[in-house]
Order: C-alpha cells, then sequence, then structure tokens
C-alpha cells in the first residue's frame, strides 16, 4: 500500500504542480524493469485477484509515469535529462544481471529474472537520491514520494520476521535484497525525519 | 519449507 501510495503520490505531484523538477525519470525506467521482470508470473501463475491487480497496477502506472516525463508536455519540458543521467544502464543492470544468474536459486528463466529483479529493485532509488543530492533542496510533496517509497520495503521487513514465524517462511534473496533497499534510505530518512521535526524544508546536505 | 516456490509477494 505504501508502494501504491508513492506511486500515486508522483502523478498527483506531476498533475498537479505539471512540472518533474526533482524526480528521476531513470529511477522509474528501473523500476519499469523490475516490474518486468518479476511480474512474468502474470502469464502463468495465478496466485490471487489483489495480486494481479497490484502487478497491473504497477506496471502500468511505472510505464504511464515515463511517458509523461519523457514525452508529455507539460510535464516532459520540464524534465531535465543532464541532472538525471545517473547511468543505471551500467552500473545497476549489468551487476543485477549477473547477480541474478549466480544467486539464482534454480537456473530457470523466470527464477533468474526473479532474483535478478530483486537486485535491481534494491539499488533503483539510487538515480532518485543521486539527482536530490546535486538539487539539495527538497520539494514537499517529493519528500514525500521518496520516502514512502522507502518505507515500504521497511515494513516488507517486518512483515518477512512475522512470516518466518507463522508460516516458517524463507526467501534469503528478498530478505538481503531488502535490507541493502532499506538500508540505501536511512540516509535520506534522518534528514526527511529531521525536516518534519523542525517543520523545516527538507535541505540535504 | 520452501519459501522460494511461487513467489507470492510484489
Amino acid at each position: 500500500m505504501l508502494h501504491l501510495m508513492s506511486i500515486l503520490l508522483l502523478l498527483w505531484k506531476l498533475k498537479k504542480s505539471k512540472s518533474c523538477v526533482g524526480i528521476s525519470c531513470r529511477m522509474q525506467e528501473c523500476y519499469a524493469i523490475v516490474f518486468c521482470l518479476r511480474y512474468l508470473d502474470l502469464f502463468y501463475q495465478f496466485i490471487s485477484v489483489y495480486n494481479t491487480a497490484m502487478k497491473v497496477v504497477f506496471i502500468s502506472s511505472t510505464f504511464y509515469l515515463i511517458f509523461l516525463m519523457r514525452f508529455q508536455p507539460p510535464v516532459s519540458a520540464t524534465y531535465d535529462r543532464t541532472a538525471d543521467s545517473f547511468p543505471y544502464e551500467q552500473y545497476l543492470l549489468g551487476p543485477a544481471a549477473v547477480l541474478g544468474f549466480i544467486s539464482a536459486e534454480e537456473w530457470s528463466i523466470p527464477e533468474i529474472f526473479w532474483t535478478a529483479s530483486i537486485w535491481l529493485e534494491s539499488v533503483s532509488i539510487l538515480p532518485q537520491l543521486i539527482l536530490l543530492q546535486q538539487l539539495r533542496e527538497v520539494e514537499n510533496l517529493t519528500a514525500e514520494f521518496v520516502a514512502t517509497m522507502g518505507a515500504y520495503r521497511f515494513f516488507y521487513i517486518l512483515n518477512w520476521i512475522y512470516r518466518y514465524f507463522a508460516e516458517g517462511y524463507v526467501n534469503w534473496i528478498g530478505w538481503l535484497g531488502g535490507i541493502v533497499q532499506t538500508g540505501l534510505y536511512v540516509d535520506f530518512f534522518y534528514y526527511y525525519a529531521m525536516s518534519k521535526w523542525y517543520g523545516q524544508k527538507l535541505v540535504l546536505p | 519449507q520452501d519459501g522460494q516456490k511461487g513467489h507470492d509477494e510484489l
């Protein structure tokens, strides 16, 4: 739900301000790749209506966000491709593919794709964090969006602890990826929490 | 238990 909320916050922000300054389209592209790799099972496996609906919403809304930022004026006119230039193609995709291949529990296409998607998701925030560090001043809605985008993985960790004790659920790759992903946010969360505590604008060092 | 089979999380 937090993940869904962060997407809705971002959509709302783009529609309201008609600007995507401070938003990394490259992060959304990473997520689009994550979703396409992971949700291939839409074609051969049914878990629940909720699960299927969320997958479809995540994929379609992420592609829509990319479309808005890259191609749909007036939002696309504000997209700064020089600032948002983190080369995830080299730095993230390659390593995620290699890690996906060597750490997959089983050498099947869906399993390798799933594993690579977990590793890629864990670092997908990097283009966004690096963009914000260049700009330093973070708009309120952008701060809420990034905070919810980080918080959802933290709540997964709580759920994993519950599932471990309640069902004996084990998911080593997911756990490790989740810890890396949440860890990358810790710094941002600190400055976000401070800005909320003091009621000031979020400014990164 | 085999938590890896049929990933049920998003």
